[in-house]
């Protein structure tokens, strides 16, 4: 019945207390205020239709329906706020869940994902999403980036340099995202920083999506004669996005920091003590 | 001594052969997962004597290969340990430390000595059933350049030895 929110000195994030979902961020440097709600949705994987025999694989991405299932309408939400954290911690399902974390200082939120192992006893290949639905009116555009060297802007159903004619409205429209992905409206930005490559896309206006997991029963008939099928430790995964909302102006020099802190991240090594002194020579 | 050139033949096969995840029968892929694990434990070697020469001390320092997935034997068994963390940016970072620990109370020290605020928080329920908390304090380390924070786990001898030394200090 109460306002569920994180925050600190730069950014609160609103949580809807029935559902548990993400639903509004706020930039408190800057007075920037954003409806977004985040979830976890999946694409039913192909296995070939009257149009191609084609079948989603480990080189292709052909989903079977426009619009993907989500994992679930609710999270269940544990709140963790301490001096030095806050978290709200999403359960989604037996195998989907999500810390969403801010630290004092970060001018960013943290969303730390944990997918897997999909199931697929359904019979259904599945690729799962994490998804930001936003009002932002981004008139089909968002941009993506190459190894955070050219950030390329990205025309939905659109290539520069031919007229398309789009036969895969979904896999059609999908990038690669090196480091990040964002999208705007001229005045406010919506950027989500990557812990490693992933495809993205905004299929909607105002919204944006990174694959982050997928398992699938056929193979795609691309050389590999697999499905994209793991057994091992790979079939659950963790990784993070760090969202940055912030004026136009004031996005580049955030995100490329953030990006650029993220990869070159500061490397833990430990020991028990008890040293003897070392000289080199 | 330490040598890098077996995870840069390894990076390169990799590269090479375009291995992404599913792109790979399952058995080269454990190959090229085989591969970059024996490159690595040379260049554990290699940071080691780094790390040895910079701080003009020698450690038996400790890599946790599966810290990703908050799997550590030094920080989850140790009274006592040291955190060495090293920056790779040309400019100072501030970062917040996460370690996976078994529940309990620590004290935290950064380079100087002084005491710095930490926190054992809960992990996710879904994460793990086995690794419930993390140690968390903020760590500052300057561009391109290392500190060493020590870390010690509050026993009931520690915990008095404390108390002790932190009346005689305000006796003094």
């Amino acid at each position: 019945s109460h306002v569920l929110f994180i925050e600190n000195e730069y950014i609160r994030a609103t949580f809807d207390s029935g559902t548990g979902l993400l639903m509004k961020i706020e930039n408190m440097e800057q007075s920037l205020s954003l409806p977004v709600s985040q979830g976890f949705f999946w694409y039913n994987a192909s296995t070939g239709d009257g149009k191609s025999s084609q079948a989603s694989g480990a080189y292709i991405f052909r989903p079977n329906h426009l619009k993907p299932m989500p994992v679930s309408r609710w999270a269940q939400v544990h709140l963790v706020k301490t001096a030095l954290v806050q978290e709200v911690h999403q359960n989604f399902s037996a195998w989907c869940s999500q810390v969403v974390r801010l630290y004092p200082g970060q001018r960013h939120l943290e969303l730390e994902w944990m997918v897997g192992p999909i199931p697929v006893k359904d019979g259904w290949g599945k690729e799962v999403i994490s998804r930001f639905d936003t009002p932002l009116k981004t008139q089909g555009e968002f941009y993506t980036d190459s190894n955070g060297r050219e950030i390329l802007k990205r025309r939905r159903n659109h290539r520069p340099t031919w007229r398309l004619n789009q036969t895969e409205p979904v896999a059609g429209n999908y990038y690669p995202v090196n480091t990040r992905i964002y999208i705007s409206d001229g005045h406010t930005q919506l950027t989500v920083v990557t812990d490693r490559s992933q495809g993205g896309s905004s299929l909607q206006d105002g919204s944006l999506e990174l694959m982050v997991h997928r398992r699938l029963l056929l193979d795609d008939g691309r050389g590999v004669q697999e499905p994209l099928m793991e057994l091992g430790t790979g079939s659950t995964v963790l990784g993070r996005h760090l969202v940055l909302l912030s004026s136009v102006s004031d996005a580049a020099a955030r995100h490329r920091l953030l990006a650029e802190k993220e990869i070159l991240a500061p490397q833990v090594v430990l020991s028990q003590g008890g040293s003897s002194p070392y000289y080199y020579w | 001594s330490g040598d890098s050139a077996p995870l840069n033949e390894a990076m390169a096969v990799l590269q090479h052969h375009d291995a992404v995840s599913g792109t790979a029968r399952q058995n080269v892929a454990n190959d090229y997962a085989r591969q970059l694990a024996a490159g690595w434990g040379p260049c554990e070697v290699l940071v080691s004597n780094a790390l040895a020469m910079l701080s003009h001390e020698k450690q038996n320092f400790s890599f946790c290969r599966e810290l990703n997935i908050s799997i550590c034997p030094v920080s989850q068994k140790s009274e006592h340990f040291q955190v060495t963390i090293y920056n790779p940016l040309g400019r100072k970072v501030q970062q917040m430390i996460r370690l996976p620990v078994n529940d309990g109370i620590f004290f935290v020290k950064d380079p100087n000595g002084k005491t710095v605020p930490s926190n054992v928080v809960m992990r996710p329920n879904s994460y793990s059933k086995r690794y419930q908390w993390d140690l968390l304090f903020p760590a500052f380390v300057p561009a391109l350049g290392f500190s060493m924070y020590s870390v010690a786990k509050v026993t009931a001898a520690t915990s008095q030895a404390y108390r002790l030394r932190a009346r005689s200090k305000k006796s003094r």
